[in-house]
């Protein structure tokens, strides 16, 4: 209760109409982000402890969290060998999911339950999300692929860096460039 | 010298080869087709000098463009783009200008279009504020009425230049016409049966200013305090430079009966968006299992 009080407690900070709306000084939308983080931080322990407990494991193991794949950077997969991603639908029924993670160029592998290979899509991140301001990213690529996620459950996929010597069977997305007129331009 | 079509077995979407910009959208489940455009554009944020109501300047509180000679402000693409198509998707990635890029995706098994937007920071090198709008003007015959939602829930009908409590005198063209969007909003085309519905991933505001047409504005940087309460103008002050701003539009093209469960469910996807967690393999497969 304690650790998911944090984020309640901001959120309820954050029922002031300045908050919903952008109306308070700049100093003071800083700070309600700041305590917005640091609750999301918090309940991603509960969400940890409740994935523990559902997939009964004898030790309960780490979990890490990426709160930047908005803007294409995640600690964890753009260092990638192999890491483990369990997703948690929190709706009542079947939901296929396009999941996107950031990753240095390279092939990779996806297995899900009972060794199932996934298709996968490596695709290059546009040149203009690289250059936000803030953004620190190793990550150049998108890795896709869509998980189908139970009700009220989750599922477990591998993710695995491969060697380029593997035959082809990952699939790239194909880059058709049409770059614009210099008289257009002009 | 074709048009550049991104598709799959729901949605079909074409560009024009020559700029990458959109020009129609195709729902091959129930056949129907419309033009449509989507563009950028800003309104001036009116300056004023708060000396009285009617000149109140645009800031956090208030939105009213400068409308003195004409609202609308164009902003043109550069006309690059990139195609990319995939096993699981196909994008076409616009290049607009230093401060504007956008990808339009259709995944493999969609039954929407994502346009994600990216967009700032807004120069303010002449001095004046700006508001960000995404406008698609469309083919379809909408009249003067659009719906916005209340909260995510219920469906509010809109009518331009128009209230249903009393007879309006309209003093801002843009502004008395925009609403709150907190999920989405639609169009209807009565005669064809079909709506296009654009779900948004935050509050914004939205209107329908003209016949076939919808907009979202995605983001702001005015240069003057509105008097308000804030007593600053919503410019980031301390930071200097201005927000980069990423998300995205989701666009529904269905029959009117059958677009509510379609973007009800959608909504709900995009809210309750799967948590996703990871941690690292460092023992035997069994221990993934």
């Amino acid at each position: 209760q304690h650790e998911v009080a944090q984020l309640r407690e901001a959120v309820g900070v954050a029922q002031h109409h300045d908050a919903i709306t952008g109306t308070e000084r700049q100093h003071v939308a800083d700070d309600y982000a700041r305590q917005l983080a640091e609750g999301i931080g918090e309940c991603q322990d509960v969400v940890a402890d409740g994935i523990n407990k559902l997939s009964k494991v004898s030790s309960p193991i780490q979990y890490q969290f990426c709160d930047l794949l908005n803007i294409s950077q995640c600690h964890v997969t753009e260092n990638l060998g192999q890491t483990t991603i369990v997703l948690w639908n929190s709706l009542s029924r079947t939901v296929n999911h396009y999941v996107r993670l950031p990753v240095k160029d390279g092939d990779y592998s996806v297995t899900g339950a009972g060794n199932s290979d996934v298709p996968v899509q490596i695709t290059p991140l546009p040149k203009e999300l690289l250059t936000i301001p803030g953004r620190i990213s190793a990550a150049t690529h998108e890795l896709t692929f869509r998980a189908k996620l139970p009700p009220v459950g989750f599922a477990t996929y591998l993710i695995k860096k491969v060697s380029k010597s593997r035959p082809k069977k990952y699939n790239r997305g194909r880059v058709l460039q049409r770059t614009a007129r210099s008289d257009y331009l002009q | 010298n074709e048009d550049v079509v991104v598709q799959n077995e729901f949605l079909s979407l074409a560009f024009d080869q020559a700029t990458g910009a959109l020009k129609s959208l195709t729902n091959l489940e129930s056949k129907d087709s419309i033009a449509i455009s989507q563009s950028f554009g800003y309104y001036i944020g009116s300056v004023g000098d708060n000396s009285k109501e009617e000149l109140r300047a645009a800031g956090a509180y208030i939105s009213r463009p400068n409308c003195s000679d004409g609202c609308w402000k164009e902003l043109k693409s550069n006309g690059s783009y990139e195609v990319v198509k995939g096993a699981l998707g196909q994008e076409v990635r616009q290049y607009i200008n230093p401060w504007i890029s956008q990808v339009i995706r259709l995944h493999t098994t969609s039954k929407h279009v994502n346009f994600e937007w990216q967009v700032g920071p807004i120069p303010i090198g002449d001095d004046v504020g700006k508001e960000i709008i995404s406008r698609f003007s469309t083919s379809m015959k909408t009249g003067e009425e659009f719906w916005t939602d209340s909260n995510g829930r219920q469906n509010i009908r809109r009518v331009r230049n128009f209230r249903s409590t009393f007879k309006i005198n309209i003093t801002e063209p843009v502004a008395s016409n925009y609403y709150p969007v907190v999920d989405r909003l639609f169009v209807r085309d009565n005669g064809q049966k079909t709506q296009l519905t654009i779900l948004t991933d935050r509050a914004q505001g939205g209107a329908s200013l003209n016949e076939g047409q919808v907009e979202l504005m995605v983001h702001r940087r005015l240069l003057v305090d509105d008097w308000l309460g804030v007593s600053e103008p919503l410019n980031e002050v301390g930071l200097g430079q201005g927000l980069v701003i990423r998300g995205t539009h989701r666009l529904i093209l269905a029959k009117i009966d059958k677009s509510a469960a379609r973007y009800r469910a959608l909504s709900q996807a995009s809210y309750w968006h799967p948590t996703i967690l990871f941690t690292a393999v460092t023992t035997q497969e069994s221990r993934l299992e």
